[in-house]
This record gives C-alpha cells, sequence and structure tokens, in this order.
C-alpha cells in the first residue's frame, strides 16, 4: 500500500506531517473542469501526500441508500470507496479533498495507506506540481454503460469522454 | 467554503457513522 | 446438524463454537443456516441471550438473494420480526405484528410453510 521506496515508519511519519500541512499546500478555487477544484498553493514535490481524503465511514449498503437520497434532492454526491465493504462519503462531512476533480491525465494518484490500523485515503502527487496547478486525479469509476454515464470535461488531450 | 456546500460540515478526520435502528426502512410501523 | 454457517452470514457477526449463536455489532448483518429449504413446513426456534442498551434483532427468513449486509427483511428476499415493538418487515415495510418487544429470554418459533413438490 506504500509508493515504491519508503518504508512503512516514514509513512507514518509523512502522514502525521501531512496532517499538519495540508491547508498550506491547497486553496479552493472555481474549477476549468467542473464547479469548484482544488489548487496548488506552493509547489508541490513528486510522490509528496498532498492531503487525505476525509469524510463517513460507512457500509456499501449505507451508500446504496444514500446514493438514491442524495440523487432525490439533485446534491452533489461525493464518496471514495475504500474497500470491498467500506466507502468514505464526504458530502455532507468532509474536507477539501471532496473538491479534487477527475482527469484523465491526472497530476495526483491516491492509495490506501493503513495509519494506526485504519485505513486512509491519501492523495499523493504524481509529477512534481506548480503552484497555481488544479490537482486533478483519476476517479477510477467502473466503466458503466448505463444511460447515466457522466461526461468527462477534464480537457487532457488523452480524455475519454467519459467518467464511468 | 462551507457557504457553497449547505449543512456541510468540515471534519480533520474519518468520521464512524453510527448506523440507526431504522437505517435500512423505508417505512415503520 | 443445521448450524449457523460459517461462509453464508455477514463476516463481521461472531459465531461461537458450537455454530449455534450469533452476535453481532456496529448495524444490522444478516447470517444464514447452513441449510436451506425447498418444500414442506420447517420450524426453528431463537433464543435472545443478550440485548445490550439500544440494540436491536431481526429474526425470521430469507433466500439467497437477501442482503447479508443489511437487517433481515430489507428486500423482497427476506422477512423479519424485530424486537422492537415485536415489528414484521418484508421490504423495508415495518408492520405491526406482536404489538410489544420481544426481549432477553424470550424464545422465537419462527416456521415456514412451502408447497409440496408434487
Amino acid at each position: 500500500n506504500e509508493p515504491a521506496g519508503y518504508a512503512t515508519g516514514q509513512l507514518y511519519t509523512r502522514y502525521k506531517n501531512m496532517k499538519v500541512e495540508w491547508r498550506a499546500f491547497v486553496s479552493l478555487g472555481r474549477s476549468g473542469i467542473a464547479g469548484f477544484g482544488l489548487y496548488a498553493k506552493r509547489d508541490i514535490d513528486m510522490n509528496q501526500m498532498v492531503i487525505e481524503y476525509v469524510g463517513e465511514v460507512i457500509r456499501s449498503e449505507i451508500c446504496e441508500i444514500r446514493e438514491k437520497m442524495y440523487s432525490q434532492k439533485n446534491k452533489g454526491i461525493y464518496m471514495f470507496r475504500i474497500d470491498s465493504d467500506y466507502v468514505i462519503d464526504a458530502t455532507m462531512s468532509g474536507n477539501l479533498a471532496r473538491y479534487i476533480n477527475h482527469s484523465c491525465d491526472p497530476n495526483c494518484y491516491t492509495q490506501i495507506v493503513t495509519i494506526d490500523n485504519d485505513k486512509k485515503i491519501v492523495i499523493f502527487a504524481g509529477r512534481p506540481i506548480k503552484a497555481g496547478e488544479e490537482l486533478t486525479y483519476d476517479y477510477q469509476f467502473e466503466l458503466e454503460d448505463t444511460e447515466d454515464k457522466i461526461p468527462c470535461l477534464c480537457g487532457a488531450p488523452n480524455c475519454v469522454k467519459w467518467m464511468n | 467554503y462551507a457557504a457553497y456546500a449547505p449543512d456541510f460540515k468540515e471534519i480533520g478526520e474519518n468520521m464512524e457513522y453510527q448506523e440507526k435502528e431504522s437505517e435500512f426502512d423505508v417505512y415503520d410501523e | 446438524q443445521v448450524v449457523i454457517s460459517t461462509n453464508d452470514r455477514a463476516h463481521q457477526l461472531e459465531v461461537s463454537d458450537d455454530r449455534l449463536t450469533v452476535t453481532g455489532k456496529d448495524g444490522y448483518a444478516v447470517a444464514r443456516a447452513t441449510h436451506f429449504i425447498l418444500y414442506g413446513k420447517w420450524y426453528y426456534e431463537v433464543e435472545l441471550l443478550d440485548q445490550p442498551e439500544g440494540s436491536h434483532t431481526r429474526i425470521g427468513w430469507c433466500q439467497q438473494l437477501a442482503s447479508l449486509q443489511a437487517c433481515l427483511g430489507y428486500n423482497q428476499f427476506s422477512y423479519s420480526w424485530r424486537s422492537k415493538k415485536g415489528t414484521r418487515f418484508h421490504n423495508a415495510i415495518g408492520r405491526t405484528y406482536s404489538k410489544e418487544d420481544y426481549r432477553v429470554g424470550d424464545v422465537l418459533g419462527c416456521l415456514i410453510e412451502l408447497p409440496e413438490r408434487d
């Protein structure tokens, strides 16, 4: 579960540092991709931990119920699957990570790391990122042939036009 | 930015959701 | 002997060594028996051994497509009787049934009658 070349102990320390410093590295702004987006406030190194995707830890069955409820209320759905049993729901409570948009050519990647026996979703920089760049990661949505396909507006040269 | 997402609560750590007894019920007696 | 299945249950449920007792936590989950039935009349009994504050049980019958990670009676493949108010549930709809709670020490009898196979 760790980026190549980092010992577990280092991951723990890096995680704890990130939890203290992340606000200095990111800021919310209007996104060119969709609604709001998260931007780098300063240069970010490759493989640096940027932010944790925080929210309510819910079971898959509860996730199904909530998705229907949020859709009925036309609420934007902010969720991230942590494993086969649990999902992080950041729709009603979470942090700024919920605003990071999808891109087919992302500058960040996500990793599940285990800290103090808890699984955490952490977003890492996939390459050196300049201050002012919008942070993106691949949402890794399952490809679906349903009628509710979500168009992708990332604008990347390799964009595949659909997010799911 | 809470103003952009009404009733949104910012939290620093993941929150274990405590399920209600009626979590799966559409209609109770 | 019909006991609680080791595999056909939500993995977070604890099953005793003799596989006759199941203990749950953190939300409803289902454990099924080792044997299923196809026809005829079947009956089993369950004793409620413990009921920590605010916890409840929903006990009854279900088919294979009932969700193990939800309560019994959540979809159209399962039927349950709830300790709170004695409500029966099917397809997530609760109906008045025994009009009062069942609690620790009560023994529930669950009977199902399926048409005989011709």
